[in-house]
């Protein structure tokens, strides 16, 4: 049986946070992460997209109970002068909901049946990022239940 | 021996495709990745970080053989009414560069060093995406071999 998805997995005990525009040049993520592992900050998910103007946002997520540590160490670096940015976002009513297979590399319609699956139940995707055997999404916390069973159903897997 | 890093993986054949300006709401994401999926173009990396305004870009990675055929499927379907984007940029001029490892995951260091050996050599990361055991940044493709040895070193991995 050739399944390309075999588990959904999920947490609603991370934060999302964001250092609104950051500087788009060598060392800016550097001079982010330092401070956060220093702070023995558990940071889990990683997005960077595309700058523009010279400029872009860094999200990280990180266990919801960590937020004012990793508030502190980025503040404290931001008044050191080392790091700038225009914000500081957290948001902790989301839940991470990934896809999970070995044979996704090639089935890139794993992410657009899991994509479908979201938007068929009205959920919105507030963050994507993916490697080979992993597809994760920050969805809002209260459609967790939902998008997991959702997804358990489309990709025909045992219920939760 | 506990190292949290056990090789760093490298593709010079992935290119960078970036919707410019999408809008934030459920059912893009689906939008963009069925026609993607259903012309066979093999998507590996996808990041999206939050919105602004409502609008936010969309980023993946494609074997740079695909550009073309993955453009005429989003210009298709944006003809079609089924999306819409400001813009649609592809770099081919980029390498893929991941820090893979079981133990990455208590080891928030491991991105903050992984960025340091970037800086240090000058190297600007265009885009990152991770999962639990995997590190991705999109690099220019110039500095490819530079980013593999340097990261080699600093991992303390066999040299490639
Ligand atoms: C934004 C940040 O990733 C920057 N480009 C860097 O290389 O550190
Ligand atoms: C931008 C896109 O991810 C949108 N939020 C969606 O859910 O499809």
């Amino acid at each position: 049986e050739n399944r390309p998805v075999s588990g959904v997995a999920y947490s609603r005990d991370e934060a999302k946070m964001t250092l609104v525009s950051v500087a788009d040049r060598p060392g800016i993520a550097a001079a982010i992460f330092g401070p956060l592992s220093d702070a023995g900050v558990n940071v889990d998910m990683i997005i960077q997209n595309i700058a523009e103007e010279g400029r872009t946002d860094m999200t990280f997520s990180c266990p919801t109970d960590q937020v004012k540590r990793a508030e502190k160490a980025l503040n404290d670096a931001k008044d050191a002068g080392e790091i700038n940015y225009h914000g500081l976002v957290a948001d902790t009513a989301v839940a991470k909901i990934s896809a999970v297979g070995i044979g996704m590399r090639s089935q890139s319609g794993v992410a657009a049946k899991m994509f479908k699956t979201l938007s068929d139940e009205g959920i919105n995707i507030k963050v994507i990022a993916t490697s080979e055997i992993k597809i994760s999404v920050l969805v809002d916390r209260k459609y967790m239940e939902l998008a997991v069973q959702a997804l358990h159903d489309a990709f025909e897997l045992e219920k939760a």
